[in-house]
């Protein structure tokens, strides 16, 4: 798919196999002008769950001219497949210099434990860097429908960890038992943690109650876990502006 | 930028090796003529940077890769009046003027810079779109 190679540019490059010392030297200078100090080695690189396929549909959208975003805007929300991108996406995208997605990696399991009536998400935040400001922080959880058209109030917290049992609302949702795709929330309150304590790990809690204050099971109103596909799972989403210019350090 | 230790003996194995153009014009022999080099007029040089041939497919998501010009040869901006010289160059060739043997002429500046975004994942598997500013020349003093 890559527009250079479809259209025979590429053939005007001049072409040259690299020896290993030259290959290791251009990857030591190419990574240096990506700024990262070693070459990324991910335990997973699965791009067909849901954080990468975010990812990759911002980073399309990013490549969309200004004139053309609108259009396909519209071309992806009229698809039968709700998409993952929406509106607030494309502006904080704009503004952004950094987008940074993380993955769920802990989840109380509600089947096993059947007093619980909160779901529980655990992410690592120990990569987000140091001296960025965030700008918006997003958590995407995807909802099945249900049959029961009943409405639903689906709130966000985080817990406080210096705080035993202590938590605090971020956000809050209605939701209809016939609606389906991604449900976003806004987290970015977490923020102050995040900034306070760089090795943050960021435990949140749903809660889904009925319009008479009846605390209900998440996953009975179509909330999809950990035990759902893995293009459906939970991640969080944020974006940050850099507040300094990328210098290229002397070697 | 240049190493101090490049002979012209590595010059002359290291430009057999680039089949560049221009360089292939010029006889490969002993006998180069450096001055003849220089005097070239500035000639346009694409280079595509390809993520996949440096084998870093396993963490770079997207592009495969990105494309970028150079330029090599002697500088003709800002006599031609079609060329965007930079004011930095403007100033450096009036003073090569006074001075030819003491000040050089200017060499290409850019003016025009593009960014690109860069998908990735990091080490602990999260994924990153960061967008890198003036990443690409678009165009020089002279291109």
């Amino acid at each position: 798919s890559d527009p250079i190679l479809e259209h025979g540019i590429h053939s005007s490059f001049a072409q040259r196999k690299l020896r290993g010392r030259e290959r290791r030297e251009i990857q030591k200078e190419i990574l240096s002008v990506l700024g990262l100090s070693h070459r990324p080695r991910p335990h997973l690189h699965e791009k067909d769950t849901s954080a990468p396929m975010f990812m990759i549909d911002l980073y399309n959208l990013m490549n969309v001219q200004d004139e053309q975003m609108f259009s396909f805007f519209k071309h992806v929300h009229t698809d039968d497949e709700p998409s993952l991108v929406g509106h607030q996406e494309t502006y904080l995208l704009a503004d952004a210099d950094l987008v940074m997605s993380f993955a769920n990696l802990f989840e109380n399991d509600t089947e096993v434990c059947h007093q619980c009536y909160r779901k529980e998400l655990r992410f690592d935040l120990v990569d987000i860097p140091v001296g960025d400001q965030l700008t918006a922080a997003e958590l995407r959880i995807y909802k099945d429908q249900i049959p029961y058209n009943e409405t639903y109030q689906l709130s966000v917290y985080q817990v406080m960890e210096a705080y035993t049992n202590k938590l605090l609302k971020l956000d809050t949702q209605i939701i209809c038992g016939s609606d389906f795709g991604w449900l976003t929330l806004d987290v970015t309150e977490t923020s102050n943690a995040w900034v306070v304590n760089p090795k943050y790990s960021l435990a949140l809690q749903l809660m889904v109650e009925t319009m008479g204050n009846k605390s209900i099971q998440p996953r009975f109103v179509g909330l999809v876990g950990q035990s759902g596909p893995q293009e459906k799972q939970p991640f969080i989403v944020a974006f940050f502006k850099s507040k300094t210019i990328h210098l290229r350090r002397a070697r | 930028s240049t190493s101090g230790h490049w002979h012209q003996e590595d010059q002359a194995m290291e430009m057999k090796d680039y089949p560049l153009s221009n360089i292939t014009e010029i006889s490969m022999s002993s006998s180069l003529d450096e001055q003849h080099f220089l005097k070239q007029p500035c000639q346009k040089h694409e280079l595509y940077v390809s993520f996949r041939d440096l084998g870093w497919q396993d963490w770079i998501i997207a592009p495969e890769g990105y494309a970028a010009f150079y330029c090599d040869g002697e500088c003709a901006f800002p006599l031609n009046s079609y060329m965007n010289a930079t004011n930095h160059a403007i100033v450096q060739t009036l003073v090569h003027f006074i001075y030819p043997e003491i000040v050089p002429k200017p060499c290409c500046t850019p003016t025009e810079l593009q960014g690109i975004p860069v998908l990735y994942f990091d080490d602990n598997s999260n994924v990153l779109l960061k967008k890198y500013r003036n990443m690409v020349v678009k165009a020089c003093g002279c291109h």
